[in-house]
């Protein structure tokens, strides 16, 4: 079962005496269905890596960086997880973030998703999915929205968008919420 | 078309053999 766009994970492992790029490794590229859960069942669990690692799923020829000319201009939907929800949540909303990007559950709009990242972190983990352009509002609204709902996140939960230009000079800011 | 897949058949497919 063929998949609308062949996509790419990468695996980050932080080691401080290297370079940021060279910590980043293409792992592998999937395009069906099948391939997908292939990759997924011979990976260990977000929740199993060491802090300071990340998984991010980019559709391929995106790098999973700001600097890349596809993400640039974007900005990320951003899911903050308390320290407990590792063992709890962690997992799931990862698995369900890969489905939403996979599925192209956004429609239309799904065109502008670049990719998903999970940070994993001490101080609390991360998922995010990233969008190329932060100024198409419609397009942006319509992942978020999307997005939570599929999370299964509560009406109360409220998670924001921050344009990576923003995040790259730590003026973060939400510039949409949902 | 467009291949758009929601999260049940995707789901279903999880522990299905590869085919050989």
């Amino acid at each position: 079962h063929q998949l609308q766009n062949r996509w790419a994970l990468w695996f980050f492992k932080n080691d401080s005496s290297r370079a940021w790029q060279d910590n980043l490794h293409l792992v592998t590229k999937v395009d069906t269905v099948e391939d997908f859960w292939a990759m997924y069942s011979h990976i260990q669990l977000a929740s199993k890596l060491s802090s300071g690692c990340d998984y991010a799923l980019f559709k391929d020829g995106i790098r999973p960086m700001w600097e890349d000319s596809r993400n640039k201009w974007g900005g990320r939907w951003l899911v903050s997880l308390a320290k407990h929800q590792r063992h709890s949540k962690l997992d799931r909303l990862w698995l369900e973030t890969l489905l939403c990007l996979i599925g192209e559950s956004f429609e239309d709009h799904s065109r502008e998703v670049c990719g998903a990242v999970v940070n994993i972190r001490t101080k609390g983990d991360k998922i995010s999915v990233w969008t190329q352009e932060a100024e198409n509002q419609a397009s942006v609204l319509h992942i978020g929205r999307v997005y939570k709902e599929h999370l299964g996140l509560s009406t109360k939960a409220i998670i924001g968008y921050q344009a990576h230009a923003d995040t790259a000079t730590k003026s973060i800011r939400n510039k949409f919420v949902v | 078309g467009k291949k758009q897949y929601d999260r049940e058949f995707l789901l279903d497919f999880q522990f299905m053999p590869a085919c050989i």
